[in-house]
C-alpha cells in the first residue's frame, strides 16, 4: 500500500540476514500461490494418478480448445481433469463417479464438461452407448436420472461426449455420477475399458466467481 | 525496467526463483518446476519518480529534472520501487481429489520494476 508521503512500506528492513530474507520470500510465494488457488493448505494426495494416466489424458485433450485463457476482466479460469472412480459396474453397465473438491469448485461455475472414455469393439461392428447422467440433488439421498446421451460408436478408441447443464451443475455441487450402458451387449467382457491407460475422465472448464453472477431467468 | 546487478542501489528487478522440488511441492504441482516470483527492490530518488525505471527520452529527462528541482526541500519520499509489468503463472496441479487442474493465475510473475 502506497501512502501519499513518507517512506515506502517494506516487508523487511536491513536487519534481516540473507537466509531470513530467503525464508520470508519462500513463505510469501507459498502463501500467494495457495491464496490464488483458494486453498488453505497444500493438497494431500490420497490417490495419486500415475504419469501414464496423466500423459494419456493430456494427449487426448491435445488439440481441444484450451480453457485457461485470461479474459479482459482478469477472471481466473480453470481446466480440471477428473479421473473416474468405478463402482457398481458390470458387463452391461459401467458406473463412473467423479469428485470435485469444494475448495476448487466453491464459488465457481462449470462452463463445459466433456466425458472421455475408451471403447473396445470387435472389428467391423458398431455399438450404441447410452451415457446416463445421474445426479444426487441437495437434500436427496437417491440418484436421479436427468439426461441421456446416445453415442454411435463404430471403431475402437477414445470417444467423447459433451455433457449438458445438468452434469455441469452436479459437478459444481461436488459429485457427478455417470452410467455407460451399451445398448446391445454381445461380448463376454465390457466394451468400455477402465484400465490404467484407459481410465475414463471428465475434462471440465471452470470459471471462478460464478456464484456472484446475476442470472436472468 | 532494469535488472539488479551488484552494487546498484537504484530501483531494479531482483530475480527470485522458487524451486517446487526444494520446498517439497513437486508431488502436487505437475508443471512448471518452479515459480519465478521476482521482486522489486532499490531506491527511488525524486527525479525518477513517476518513471518506469530510467528516463526514456530527452523530454522526460528534462521534466524529471524540473520535478526534482521543484520538489527539492519538500517532503521526502512518496515514490516506491514497484512492479510495472507482470505476467500470469500457468499451473498444472493435483487437487485434493487427485483431479488435475490447469489454470493461469494473473499477475504472479514480476517482469519489470519502476518508481511509482
Amino acid at each position: 500500500t502506497l501512502k501519499a508521503s513518507g517512506p515506502c512500506p517494506a516487508c523487511w528492513g536491513a536487519t534481516l540476514d540473507l537466509e531470513s530474507q530467503r525464508e520470508l520470500l519462500l513463505d510469501l510465494a507459498k502463501r500467494r500461490i495457495l491464496d490464488k488457488l483458494h486453498l488453505n493448505e497444500r493438497p494431500t494426495l490420497s490417490q495419486p494418478v500415475s504419469r501414464t494416466v496423466l500423459k494419456t489424458a493430456l494427449q487426448r485433450l491435445h488439440g481441444s480448445p484450451q480453457g485457461a485463457t485470461l479474459k479482459d476482466d482478469q477472471e481466473q479460469e480453470y481446466e480440471i481433469i477428473s479421473f473416474a472412480e468405478t463402482g457398481f459396474s458390470s458387463i452391461n453397465n459401467t458406473r463412473l463417479d467423479f469428485h470435485f473438491s469444494d475448495k476448487t469448485t466453491g464459488g465457481m461455475e462449470i462452463q463445459q464438461a466433456r466425458l472421455m472414455f475408451f471403447v473396445q469393439l470387435p472389428p467391423n461392428t458398431t455399438q450404441t452407448i447410452n451415457v446416463r447422467v445421474l445426479v444426487l440433488r441437495p437434500y436427496d439421498t437417491n440418484l436421479t436420472l436427468t439426461t441421456q446421451h446416445l453415442l454411435e460408436v463404430d471403431a475402437s478408441g477414445w470417444h467423447q461426449v459433451l455433457l449438458g447443464p445438468e452434469a455441469q451443475a452436479a459437478s459444481s455441487w461436488g459429485h457427478l455420477t455417470l452410467e455407460l450402458v451399451p445398448e446391445s451387449q454381445e461380448a463376454q467382457s465390457s466394451v468400455i475399458l477402465g484400465g490404467v491407460a484407459h481410465r475414463p475422465f471428465v475434462a471440465a472448464q471452470v470459471r471462478a466467481g460464478g456464484k456472484h453472477r446475476v442470472r436472468r431467468r | 525496467g532494469i535488472d539488479c546487478q551488484g552494487g546498484s542501489s537504484m530501483c531494479c528487478r531482483q530475480e527470485f526463483f522458487v524451486d517446487f522440488r526444494e520446498i517439497g511441492w513437486h508431488d502436487w504441482i505437475i508443471q512448471p518446476e518452479g515459480y519465478a516470483m521476482n521482486f522489486c527492490t532499490g531506491q527511488c530518488p525524486l527525479h525518477v519518480a513517476g518513471m518506469p525505471g530510467i528516463a526514456a527520452s530527452f523530454h522526460t529527462a528534462v521534466l524529471n529534472l524540473l520535478k526534482a528541482n521543484t520538489a527539492a526541500g519538500t517532503t521526502e519520499g512518496g515514490s516506491c520501487c514497484v512492479p510495472t509489468a507482470r505476467r500470469p503463472l500457468s499451473l498444472l496441479y493435483y487437487d485434493r481429489d487427485s483431479n488435475i487442474v490447469k489454470t493461469d493465475i494473473p499477475d504472479m510473475v514480476v517482469e519489470a520494476c519502476g518508481c511509482s
